[in-house]
């Protein structure tokens, strides 16, 4: 009879180093291996493989957790008429301006009549930088001048998206750090003005994230979510070599389904997200 | 926080004066897991807690008469050691025009951190030419040239068909005839694992001769932070880094990885998106930062 119940603690150490060098995080790295100690049989005790295995699920059905009330794909109400309204939100420089550019693509690919607001308002050059995307998908821009309010901006965009009668219209707004509670004001006033011109605006608040960013996706996500509520997560940058682990606290924590992945520049660097080749990157 | 944590495990020992093996160990543990959850890289925390284990079984701590208190000034000590390192003066010495080349990921504040970097030196009596050269992004170009238009400094008009090598050289004539003594050039994002775009650097240093090769880096990057400092490091041999986006919460452990594994020192922070939100470095505050 092996007298040993445990996981031989220098693989477990191994295992550790995949996990925590992923961004998993201490809190989650630990429910794991506890996960795993439990349930791992004596005879696999020492058998990387079926260790890496159990893990692998253990993660799968962590992110499967937040999944549950993904609305991605969900058929819009079209029998409605009303065009779906989908705020972008995120910090500074994580992809939000790229991210819609991919988004509108994959839409109108599908068929879908979709309109953009460059709701950053702030930014040198926000407003062209949209513009440029817009030109290349062709779809419409809705702006402008720079330092008007960005609520203002929304209210004429979505009564221009209603009269041509818009499937989508997808919001930009500026990147803003989180801890900056005047700006997250000015969020919710763009929410609230939205919900003002249409009943219901914005059907969608979608939170970016960049996956080279470390625990702080967790407070990010977690003060969005307070201050407007948060739909869904678009994890961009995933073609570099950070492995965007934090997803995982965030879906246990949270239960925020993320919907996509981006994983380059380019309008086609875009994919539906899924939890078994997320997990299996990790690992790769 | 850490300091509290640190407290408790050795407040039992008022009057008995030594640790024991499990308080050291406790205390280890809870540096450990501090550390890891200010974002600092997984291998630099097992060499740094190493170099702390080895003190706090040392003399130091054994012959002291508050030992907690000991270790705690180890830690505090070794993380300041870390980020100390190196000259955090922008190298400014050399013919004119001088450069100042910036480098780093997609969206990590190199554009902001130009403006704000022409604007620092103006004040300090340089005449500084910004030079866009991200032919890639979207209004990159045009990003610069409003930022310039704010703080009343020059901007390149960088001809986006041009190869970037060949942008910085028509600058770099212009800076001459308008008689600025510094280029502070703009680079696009790009991941350090793009050969190509990596080669591309290394093309615009040849052509340049920067005195000064600085990585902007993102305050909250995570574990990543060792993988493209080594490799900018490596492909340029980087004079410093600019921490971005500093004002925020994160913990910045990406600060001490980087410079674990560079041994180059941060100069500045970026502490907000205005073209005056850039401060020197500070290594004593950052550690305590990232200590929590
Ligand atoms: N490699 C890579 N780069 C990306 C990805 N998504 C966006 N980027 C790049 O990241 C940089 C920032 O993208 P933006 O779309 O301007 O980000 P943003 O969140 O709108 O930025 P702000 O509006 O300034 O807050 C650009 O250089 C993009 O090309 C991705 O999936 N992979
Ligand atoms: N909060 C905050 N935002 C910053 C700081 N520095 C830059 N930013 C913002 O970060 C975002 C990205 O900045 P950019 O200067 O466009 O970044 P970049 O590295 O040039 O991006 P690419 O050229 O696409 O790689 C913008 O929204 C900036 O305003 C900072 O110190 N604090
Ligand atoms: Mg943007
Ligand atoms: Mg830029």
């Amino acid at each position: 009879l092996s007298g040993k119940k445990a996981v031989d603690s220098s693989l477990l150490e191994e295992l550790e180093e995949i996990l925590f060098t992923s961004d998993i995080g201490v809190e989650i790295t630990e429910q794991l291996i506890e996960r795993l100690q439990r349930r791992v049989d004596r005879k696999s005790l020492d058998n990387p493989e079926q260790l890496k295995t159990i893990l692998k699920e253990e993660m799968i059905s962590f992110l499967e957790a937040g999944q549950e009330l993904s609305a991605v794909n969900e058929i819009p109400d079209k029998a409605r008429n009303i065009v779906e309204v989908i705020m972008f939100v995120g910090v500074n420089g994580v992809g939000k301006t790229t991210t819609i550019a991919k988004v509108a693509h994959y839409f109108q690919a599908q068929g879908q009549k979709v309109m953009l607001v460059a709701a950053d308002t702030f930014r040198a050059a926000a407003i062209e930088q949209l513009q440029i995307w817009g030109d290349r998908v062709g779809a419409e821009v809705i702006s402008q001048k720079r330092g008007a309010d960005p609520a203002a901006v929304v209210f004429d965009a979505i009564s221009a998206a209603k009269a041509r009668k818009m499937d989508k219209l997808f919001i930009d707004t500026a990147g803003r750090l989180h801890t900056k509670l005047n700006l997250m004001e000015e969020l919710k006033k763009v929410q609230r003005v939205a919900n003002q011109q249409l009943s219901g605006a914005p059907h969608q608040v979608t939170l970016v994230l960049d996956a080279t960013t470390g625990q702080n996706a967790i407070a990010q996500a977690q003060v969005f979510a307070q201050s407007l509520g948060v739909t869904d997560i678009i994890l961009t940058k995933l073609d570099g070599t950070a492995k965007g682990g934090v997803v995982i606290a965030i879906s246990q924590r949270l239960h925020i389904p993320i919907s996509f992945i981006c994983t380059g520049e380019g309008l086609e660097d875009f994919e539906i997200f899924n939890p078994r080749e997320f997990v299996e990157a990790i690992f790769d | 926080i850490l300091t509290e944590k640190l407290s408790k495990i050795f407040q039992g020992l008022k009057g008995k004066g030594r640790l024991s093996k499990e308080n050291i160990q406790e205390a280890l543990k809870q540096i450990r897991l501090a550390l890891l959850e200010a974002d600092v890289n997984y291998k630099v925390v097992k060499n740094l807690l190493e170099e702390i284990r080895q003190r706090a079984l040392g003399q130091e701590v054994l012959e002291s008469l508050t030992p907690g208190q000991q270790v705690i000034k180890i830690v505090s000590e070794e993380l300041t050691r870390l980020m100390g390192e190196g000259r955090r003066e922008l190298n400014l010495s050399g013919k004119e025009p001088l450069s100042l080349l910036l480098v780093g990921l997609q969206g990590s504040g190199k554009t902001t951190t130009a403006g704000k970097l022409a604007n620092y030196l103006r004040k300090n009596g340089y005449h500084p030419y910004l030079v866009p050269v991200d032919i890639q992004r979207p209004a990159a170009i045009e990003q610069l040239w409003k930022i310039g238009e704010e703080i009343s400094i020059p901007v390149h008009p960088s001809d986006s068909t041009d190869r970037p090598e060949d942008i910085c050289l028509k600058a770099k004539e212009a800076a001459l005839r308008i008689g600025a003594d510094i280029l502070v050039i703009d680079t696009a994002g790009r991941l350090h694992i793009d050969e190509q775009l990596m080669e591309e650097l290394l093309r615009i240093k040849d052509v340049i001769h920067p005195t000064e090769s600085l990585l902007v880096a993102d305050a909250m990057t995570g574990q990543d932070a060792v993988n493209l400092a080594v490799k900018f490091n490596q492909v340029l041999d980087i004079t410093g880094i600019i921490l971005s986006k500093m004002e925020g919460d994160a913990r910045g452990g990406a600060a001490l990885s980087i410079m674990a594994v560079t041994n180059k020192p941060i100069k500045f922070v970026g502490i907000g998106e205005k073209l005056d939100e850039l401060e020197p470095f500070y290594p004593d505050r950052m550690s305590s930062r990232i200590l929590g």
